[in-house]
């Protein structure tokens, strides 16, 4: 059964598409079939896998905003040979308010996915900066929440807000949706900032926080400019170890 | 007359809100009566001038939500003498759906603002990371913009949309809005990729680069959990001196 799940954070920052990105590619290294789906205007996900966000003549904005069109029709290959992108471009920046009075306007992406699930064992939700219609449609999707969080202050206070959003879909709009993990995340060692907050957040969430810590490193944020995943740009760094234990992670969590 | 700026960047983590804050702080010690005024649903801005995000009764959602609530009654004193603040609580998250279907709804914080605008020399507005109507009802009360932009790849690619944006709203709904600068923030000293990015910044926006680049410097990551704006919590810091310096610059403007 494919597992879905949706990298979210209304917090800006958080590195929500960095886990996106380098977690697909590190997954589908270990021969699964991935699909990442880019639901961040901003396209950072499309771009970080070597896309252009406004040569695309569709995007996953067509399949949300077209009733008769297929996801399927946008999925392209990436660079690495088990994973799958369904492209965002800017275009998407319109969907918010274009689906606010659309008949179950969060419900779209789900009955778009369920066409093309059967095809991946994983499929990646990158998420923007909110909790508006984008963000409510990856929560009805997904089946699985995975949370990055900066360690820092403004990160930790943000936390309850999204613990309340997540509640109301799963009492409204998805009975089964869990909370994979909590994932540390631009981890500066030695800082008391980032221990403290780590600390906090494994007192608040206990075991629903990852074993794994994303250290930062600065060759996670070269590698977009490459638009390489972390485990192509720079395999041997602390970037690629950390996401590769993360995925090791994710996969012993499966049935 | 007053100045209002805009603080705004769609890339979440840009430093949107510790610029908003200190900006306005070391502005405010300068003897100008400064107002922020904070848009984002995180409420991050006033929970970084030491106010709950929670507790308060009353806040900018109520404003913008109920026509008969003048701003004058949210407005709060903070720790600084010529610094005041209109808090946001989490409310504010359902305001972009509320305001949708509201005749004239991005004009209606610029009408609320023209209340109490001569009250005060500086108004420095607070933005969420998108493109949403809170951003679009700033970027049409403002005068002016303050773009930060972190020295990462992901941040320059987000400018063209930005740009696109600003052009839009200054044709339809704010003829004389103006860029008065580009910030470069969380500038790690010594890597290529701050580097690359800080003269990508120049080699496209030129003069429109402000002199002050904000170095990263992790006293600005801790001083929000103290409550404290920078010149308070660390007055020696990096983090002050690049505040202070900026906030000369803006000054420096003054017509
Ligand atoms: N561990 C890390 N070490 C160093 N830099 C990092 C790390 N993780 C992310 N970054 C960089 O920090 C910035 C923010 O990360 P990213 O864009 O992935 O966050 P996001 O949550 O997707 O942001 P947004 O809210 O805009 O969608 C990017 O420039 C990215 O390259
Ligand atoms: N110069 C700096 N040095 C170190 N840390 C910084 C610096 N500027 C900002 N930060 C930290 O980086 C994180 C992101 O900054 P901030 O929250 O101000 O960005 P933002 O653009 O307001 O984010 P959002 O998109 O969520 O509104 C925060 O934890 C902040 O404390
Ligand atoms: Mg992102
Ligand atoms: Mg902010």
């Amino acid at each position: 059964k494919p597992r879905v799940i949706a990298i979210t954070n209304q917090k800006g920052g958080a590195a929500k598409t960095t886990t996106s990105v380098n977690l697909s590619a590190a997954i589908a290294m270990k021969n699964r079939r991935v699909l990442i789906i880019d639901l961040d205007p901003q396209a950072n996900a499309t771009i970080g896998l070597g896309l252009s966000a406004t040569d695309l003549d569709s995007s996953i904005y067509h399949v949300l905003i077209n009733p008769d069109l297929p996801l399927r029709d946008i999925i392209r290959q990436t660079m690495i040979e088990n994973l799958f992108i369904a492209p965002a471009t800017i275009h998407l920046s319109g969907a918010e308010v274009e689906l606010v009075n659309t008949i179950g306007r969060e419900i779209v992406l789900r009955e778009k996915l369920s066409q093309v699930l059967n095809d991946f064992d994983y499929v990646l939700l990158d998420c923007p900066p909110s909790l508006g219609l984008l963000t409510l449609n990856a929560l009805t999707t997904a089946k699985e929440i995975i949370i990055p969080v900066q360690t820092h202050f403004y990160a930790l206070e943000g936390m309850s807000q999204l613990m309340n959003t997540i509640e109301l879909v799963r009492r409204r709009l998805n009975h089964k949706l869990i909370i994979t993990g909590i994932l540390p995340t631009i981890y500066q060692a030695g800082t008391k900032l980032s221990d403290k907050v780590l600390q906090e957040l494994k007192k608040f969430f206990g075991k629903q926080v990852f074993d794994t810590t994303i250290r930062m490193n600065i060759k996670l944020a070269e590698a977009p400019s490459h638009g390489l995943p972390i485990i192509l740009y720079d395999p041997e760094s602390n970037g690629a170890d950390d996401y590769n234990s993360l995925a090791s992670e994710v996969l012993s969590d499966e049935i």
